[in-house]
């Protein structure tokens, strides 16, 4: 079974090609093993 | 009459020795196979997508019925003595945390039961911090990332990819996304509750208008994340953040195995297989979250729909039939009302 998750979240002006700290990071790398209740990102 | 049973007494214990000889061949193949992709992935080398035999077959072969046979055999009721051996035995196999599990093993009464298990108080604490994402279940990442282009299209594997619209449907609030990869934006208030999109609503009214200008506001990008649960994992579905639910859409379909390999050999996978669509909005806007079935994890539950059902009988062409049965959830515009946390749904054996 899979859960696949989409959702809008802050990113950065592509026009200004710099992230800032309101933009959205995955904490999350490929292959992880991930629990319930952990970030997947911020 | 003589000569046949001394020919059954030798060809049946040959029999036996050769198909368990072909399976335990086939199974050392699956684990090196399973191996050289594990290492593959570690080296950061990406798989790329390549239909095979088995694929094809597998499109022949009547998943459903297989689930929902495997679903009554699972939910068999088992001696008490037996429990905790046949549990203790699929932990071992499947790498399951028993120790996590909120009752004695021997008061699950079948396998379905145990399967499904609630875990103690506890157990999975949440991460506290309001901006952040938590996983709505225990599983593997497969893939992550932003969702770019008209098309909104994301990547099964490295050479195949799917749209977001199949996948939600037809009728999903989907936000457009723009030439520079952001997406519409409708509102620029955050909601959780009636009442605080309430409070949201005087706020927008009464502020000056600076506040409103568009160039103000943050872009919005769209995201997804795709977790493979496998089958020593917690089957549960939690809210991976505070948000209003205000529809759900059902797509029948097959019940293809949805695993590393299926993945990279089985085209459209999550468009075809049976899921159950949840969408709504959380404070940065639009959120969606697909329960994908498979053949063992045939049938899902809504805790926040109890009479809903999957995996049921249905007429093949039905099955297929692109447009999902959809139910809006009261009250409009607001929906049903999740926190971090809340438990949503769960994976049934079968």
């Amino acid at each position: 079974s899979t859960v696949v998750l989409i959702f809008q979240a802050p990113m950065s002006n592509s026009s200004k090609e710099v992230s800032s700290a309101s933009d959205f990071n995955f904490s999350v790398k490929r292959g992880d093993k991930i629990r319930v209740g952990e970030a997947i990102g911020r | 009459s003589t000569n046949s049973s001394e020919g059954n007494s030798f060809l049946v214990p040959g029999a036996t020795a050769a198909t368990i000889l072909m399976l335990g061949a086939l199974h050392a193949r699956r684990l090196y196979e399973d191996k050289k992709l594990e290492e593959a992935r570690d080296k950061g080398i990406d798989m790329e997508f390549k239909p095979d035999v088995k694929a094809t077959v597998m499109r022949f072969l009547p998943l459903r019925s297989i689930s929902r046979c495997w679903g009554y055999l699972s939910s068999i009721e088992l001696p008490i003595w037996l429990r905790p051996h046949v549990y203790k035995a699929w932990a071992r196999a499947f790498h399951s945390n028993l120790e996590e599990a909120s009752l004695p093993l021997d008061h699950y009464a079948s396998l379905r039961d145990f399967f499904v298990r609630s875990l103690k108080e506890g157990s999975r604490p949440m991460d506290a911090d309001p901006k952040c994402l938590v996983s709505p279940a225990d599983g593997i990442v497969m893939r992550f990332g932003e969702i770019k282009g008209a098309g909104a299209m994301i990547e099964q594997v490295k050479g195949f990819s799917y749209s977001a619209i199949s996948l939600l449907g037809t009728n999903s609030a989907l936000p457009l996304i723009k030439e520079d990869n952001s997406s519409e934006d409708d509102s620029c208030f955050e909601f959780t509750s009636k009442l605080e999109r309430k409070r949201s609503w005087w706020k927008v009214s009464l502020a000056s208008p600076e506040v409103r200008d568009p160039a103000q506001r943050p872009v919005k990008g769209l995201f997804y994340c795709v977790i493979y649960l496998g089958l020593g994992d917690y089957h549960r579905i939690h809210s991976p953040a505070d948000w209003n639910v205000s529809v759900r859409r059902h797509f029948p379909g097959r019940l293809f195995p949805v695993n590393e390999r299926a993945a990279r050999t089985i085209g459209n996978l999550y468009i075809e297989n049976e899921r159950v669509v949840l969408e709504g909005r959380w404070r940065e806007g639009f959120m969606a979250m697909a329960a994908v079935g498979a053949t063992n994890i045939g049938s899902i539950d809504l805790f926040i729909e109890p009479d809903f059902r999957t995996n049921r009988p249905m007429k093949t062409k039905l099955l297929f039939n692109s447009k999902p049965e959809e139910r809006p959830y009261e009250p409009t515009n607001t929906g049903v009302a999740l926190r971090k946390g809340d438990e949503v749904a769960a994976f049934n054996m079968g």
